[in-house]
C-alpha cells in the first residue's frame, strides 16, 4: 500500500451477547467517522502525524471510547489522561500523563514532542504547558459520563464485596478483570 | 484505549495513543499509554504501533517496541511479529489486550488475546474494513 490507516477503540471481552444492535450500530459508524478522517488527509497527500492526531480526535470526543470524554473514573471519581505519539522520520516522540483539563490529550503529546524539548510530561505541570501552547482547556467535569461513573460504582462494590469474602475470586470476576483495560 | 497507526505517501509512519486508563485506578497509576515503546512506537525502517490492553503487561514487555525490533534485528515479518509479541509473550506473561499496526510496505495487522477489540483499518484503494469481535 502507497499508504495506510488503522485506529483501535479499545480491547477486552467484548462478546456480540453483550451488545446491542444499536450500540453495535453506534461503535462501527464511529470507528468508520475516525478512520475516514484520517483517510482523506493522507489521499490528499496529508502528513501521517496530521491523520493520527485527527483520526483520534473523533475518538476522544465521543462518549463510546476510553479517551478523552469517554475516559474511566480514577477511585477519587476524577478523569486522568494520558496520551503519546511518535513519529517514524525522525524517532521524535511526545507524551503525557495524568492530566485532568486538557480536552485533546493526544493533541497536548503533539505540542511537547513539537515544542518541548521533553519527551514526557505529567499533572499540573502538563497542563500548564497544555495552555501555554493555546490548547482547549476544559472544566473537568466535561469528562463525566453516566455510564463510566456508574461502571465506578460498580467495581468498587464488587471490590468490597470481593474484600470481605475472598481476594481471590475477583481475579476471576469478569467486570473487575475487564476495569483493568486501558 | 483509543489509537492510530498511519503511513503517508511520503513513506513516514506515525502512531498515536489516547486513554483515561483504567476503572478505579489510584496513587497517580500510569499505564503503557504515555510510555514510547511500551505501548506506543513508530519507526520509518520497521513499523508503527499503538497498543490497548492491561498497561503494566504492556509496560513489562515493552510490546510495542518488540515488534519493532523482531521486525529490526530478526527480520520477521509485521505479522509474525506482531503474533510472536502478543500470542506467545504478553499471554506468557499474563497479560491481556492487542495491538494495531502498520509496516512500512503498508501491510495492516491486528494482533489480540482478547474476546473483541474494536478496529477499523483502510489502505490506499480505500477498502474499509471496521471489525468488534475475534
Amino acid at each position: 500500500n502507497e499508504f495506510a490507516i488503522v485506529i483501535h477503540g479499545g480491547a477486552g471481552t467484548i462478546l456480540k451477547k453483550n451488545m446491542t444492535p444499536e450500540k453495535e450500530k453506534a461503535y462501527q459508524d464511529k470507528l468508520e467517522e475516525a478512520i475516514k478522517v484520517g483517510y482523506n488527509i493522507l489521499n490528499n497527500g496529508g502528513s501521517s502525524l496530521d491523520a493520527v492526531e485527527k483520526t483520534i480526535h473523533v475518538m476522544e470526543n465521543s462518549p463510546l471510547f476510553n479517551a478523552g470524554k469517554g475516559a474511566v473514573f480514577t477511585h477519587d471519581e476524577t478523569n486522568e489522561l494520558d496520551a503519546s505519539i511518535m513519529t517514524g522520520n525522525d524517532l521524535n516522540a511526545g507524551a503525557v500523563a495524568g492530566v485532568k483539563n486538557v480536552k485533546n490529550p493526544i493533541s497536548l503529546a503533539r505540542k511537547i514532542m513539537e515544542e518541548s524539548p521533553h519527551v514526557l510530561l505529567s499533572g499540573n505541570g502538563a497542563s500548564v504547558f497544555a495552555k501555554e501552547q493555546g490548547l482547549e482547556i476544559v472544566e473537568p467535569s466535561y469528562f463525566y459520563t453516566e455510564s463510566r461513573f456508574k461502571s465506578l460504582q460498580r467495581v468498587k462494590e464488587k471490590m468490597k464485596a470481593e474484600l470481605d469474602h475472598n481476594a481471590k475470586t475477583a481475579f476471576y470476576d469478569s467486570e473487575i478483570k475487564n476495569s483493568k483495560f486501558g | 484505549t483509543v489509537g492510530c497507526v498511519a503511513l503517508d505517501k511520503n513513506g513516514n509512519i506515525t502512531a498515536g495513543t489516547s486513554t483515561g486508563g483504567m476503572t478505579n485506578k489510584r496513587w497517580n497509576r500510569i499505564g503503557d499509554s504515555p510510555i514510547i515503546g511500551a505501548g506506543t512506537y513508530a519507526n520509518n525502517a520497521t513499523c508503527g504501533v499503538s497498543s490497548t490492553g492491561w498497561g503494566e503487561y504492556f509496560i513489562r514487555g515493552m510490546v510495542a517496541h518488540d515488534i519493532s525490533a523482531l521486525i529490526d534485528y530478526k527480520g520477521s515479518t509485521l505479522k509474525e511479529a506482531s503474533k510472536e509479541v502478543i500470542q506467545n509473550k504478553l499471554t506468557k506473561l499474563g497479560g491481556t489486550g492487542g495491538i494495531v499496526a502498520i509496516d512500512k510496505f503498508g501491510n495492516i495487522v491486528y494482533e489480540f488475546n482478547t474476546a473483541g477489540m474494536y478496529r477499523a483499518s483502510m489502505n490506499d484503494k480505500g477498502e474499509l474494513d471496521v471489525k468488534i469481535y475475534k
